[in-house]
């Protein structure tokens, strides 16, 4: 199976997963790799997740889709407690679900209603390291429960603040990640992230 | 009037991720001519797509992008070099979803259709539906202008082989250490 998920600079991302399936596949068996949800989805709220691995286990877990929504609803979380924090909890209300256009149309958020984006300088940073340990954690969870079940395999994802991460149960994944802040690598096994980094 | 600290907006960023497939692997069994070809090919695949948005192309076109030399490369479990099903042929699976509007799209069990990133996709864009299979999915790659792939550019000797030792154990496909092909 292979598969990429991206993050483009307009803050949009994307998912996709080709696969063979599995040898010796028969009675028309398919896998997660095709089911949106399973091994493939992408959500600008949260993230795009692409996976791999034993697809019986990745369907019954939904994993992809699982792991959009644990961040999805940290992020929300994030973004209504750095408005909190900030003092400004009565504009929250006000900006709940919507804003009002001068011409009194009623728009909803292109994004959902909390999106770190319209923070900026140290906020954007600390909402946006935030994201990066709940998205690993995301991660490692549902590939745990994966794991409980008996199935095994990994998780390639991007966050919309730009994080790459991987997160398998195998003792490897053939993986790689670029990011505009200069990462590039390519690795094998677990815990070598950055040994096969080329230029 | 909602919350910032301070003037400066953060840069536009962009990032991308991916896979070759996961499983059990051997640290013995790869030499170090095997790992350069598959991190050559993994290279490959993670340039393709970083040359998209580095200069400014969308998420989804980077994707396909990515994942296109992977198919075509026999090293990977997807279009060249998939696994071969009990009865001996290759039955490619493949989906692409757009975190703008959450449109998606799927084809399951082709056998005719080199790229089945691309068909997926068009699926996405140019039919009402999610996910098409089988026959009736090859039915709409040739509506759509996709090429009829002979069975032999997605054939290789290396998944042949595997098929027959599973078959020669008489295993059953769930059995086997089927990931990584």
């Amino acid at each position: 199976t292979v598969g990429a998920v991206a993050l483009d600079m307009e803050g949009n991302l994307a998912a996709g997963t080709s696969t063979g399936g599995m040898t010796g596949k028969r009675w028309g068996r398919v896998g997660d790799a095709p089911v949106i949800g399973a091994g493939t989805y992408a959500d600008n709220r949260a993230c795009a997740v692409s996976a791999t691995g034993w697809g019986e286990y990745f369907l019954r877990v939904g994993v992809a889709h699982e792991i959009c929504t644990r961040l999805r609803m940290e992020r929300d979380a994030i973004v209504r407690n750095q408005r909190l924090m900030q003092g400004l909890a009565l504009s929250v209300a006000a900006a709940d679900l919507k804003e009002q256009h001068p011409s009194g149309e009623v728009l909803h958020h292109e994004y959902g209603p909390y999106d770190i984006r319209q923070f900026k300088g140290k906020a954007w940073q600390t909402a946006a390291q935030k994201v990066e340990r709940i998205a690993q954690k995301a991660a490692d969870a549902v590939m745990a429960d994966v794991a409980e079940l008996g199935g095994d395999g990994g998780v390639i994802l991007v966050t919309p603040e730009g994080h790459a991460i991987f997160s398998f149960n195998t003792s490897g994944m053939y993986r790689g990640r670029a990011t505009s802040e200069g990462v590039n690598e390519v690795a094998i096994f677990g815990g070598e992230d950055k040994a096969s980094a080329t230029p | 009037a909602l919350a910032q600290d301070d003037a400066s907006p953060p840069e536009p960023k962009w990032s991308i991720a991916i896979h070759g497939g996961a499983g059990t692997l051997n640290r013995d069994a790869m030499t170090p001519e095997r790992r350069a070809e598959y991190e050559a090919a993994l290279q490959e695949a993670l340039d393709a797509g970083r040359a998209v948005l580095a200069r400014g192309g969308s998420a989804m076109d980077a994707v396909k992008a990515a994942i296109l030399p992977m198919e075509d490369n026999p090293l990977f479990n997807a279009g060249r070099g998939a696994v071969f099903t009990w009865e001996g042929t290759n039955e490619l699976d493949a989906s692409i979803m757009d975190g703008r509007d959450r449109s998606a799209g799927a084809v399951a069990g082709v056998k005719t259709v080199k790229h089945p990133i691309l068909l997926a996709d068009v699926v996405r864009t140019e039919s009402p539906h999610v996910m098409l299979m089988g026959e009736g999915a090859e039915e709409f790659a040739a509506e759509q202008g996709f090429a009829v792939t002979p069975p032999e550019w997605f054939a290789t000797e290396a998944r042949k082989r595997a098929l027959e030792r599973m078959k020669a154990n008489k295993l059953s496909a769930l059995d086997v250490d089927h990931k990584f092909g």
